[in-house]
């Protein structure tokens, strides 16, 4: 038996929105610890890797492993039928082919459960090894939302380039150029409005536009976004959400042909 | 520039 539920149905529909533009499908596995979803997305350039913890739900029972392969299509559409507020409940029974979705009203006299099909998917687990980043920047993730969109205007890449003074995002196309500059922030007042950069060496990479401008659709889950960097190894754009867990996009970098 | 795949950063399990 599986059973999940979350006081707030929004936090499940923007996990969703965050992953739904990359991935058709994936495979949602379930153990005690909580769930755990890893896919790459359609062409293979990037990864998107989901942890939400067991105590972070408001009820998690999850008696034997599950993986749970669904249709984000059809997940997104039994999910609009659900308020903000509404509790929701994924059920599942052991060797199950469908997985329920229970929403319940605030003032619970509202229940519906939808039925969904289970889907078998053959996807492959990517080993990521623990690595030390040249760069971690943590921003605010509407500023890197906001620095996706503008520049995407401009040119197919990015190139994020970071030093001890700062991070400069730039792009270039047939308009002509764009470079914005975030320096670390001397001071703020709120946390979630601050700069920080903690540089080993200083890096230079070029990203695909698309990809970042799809990961930012993760903002609403956090007010911080971190970007770890290395020469010649993909980027990690993560982001926390609150006492639940965190989804983190891999990237491959743009290489000289 | 050239986009090389993802899974070829990292090990398949």
């Amino acid at each position: 038996m599986f059973e999940a539920r979350l006081n707030a149905a929004t936090t499940l529909k923007k996990v969703l929105d965050a992953i739904k533009d990359l991935l058709n499908e994936a495979t949602f596995d379930c153990s005690d610890a909580g769930i755990q979803l890893q896919a790459m997305d359609n062409s293979h350039v990037s990864l998107v890797s989901l942890t939400l913890r067991s105590d972070g739900f408001d009820k998690f029972r999850c008696d034997r492993n599950l993986s749970m392969g669904m249709n984000l299509g059809s997940m997104s559409k039994i999910l609009k039928c659900a308020n903000n507020e509404d509790t929701v409940t994924m059920k599942a029974q052991d060797n199950a082919d469908t997985v329920t979705f229970m929403f319940e009203s605030q003032n619970h006299e509202k229940v519906s459960d939808y039925e969904m099909k289970l889907m078998n998917l053959d996807q492959e687990h990517l080993g990521i090894p623990e690595t030390d980043y040249s760069c971690v920047v943590r921003m605010p993730a509407m500023e890197f939302a906001r620095i996706c969109r503008d520049l995407s205007q401009f040119g197919e890449s990015v190139i994020i380039c970071c030093t001890k003074e700062g991070v400069k995002f730039s792009a270039s196309g047939d308009v002509g150029s764009a470079n914005i500059k975030l320096a670390q922030t001397s001071s703020v007042d709120k946390e979630e409005e601050a700069v920080t950069i903690e540089m080993q060496e200083p890096v230079s990479l070029t990203f695909a536009c698309r990809y970042l401008n799809a990961f930012t659709k993760a903002t609403p889950l956090s007010n911080q976004v971190q970007l770890s960097m290395s020469a010649d190894v993909p980027l990690v754009v993560e982001y926390r959400i609150p006492d639940l867990g965190h989804i983190r996009y891999y990237l491959a970098p743009k290489i000289e042909e | 520039m050239a986009q090389t795949s993802i899974a070829s950063y990292f090990n398949t399990r």
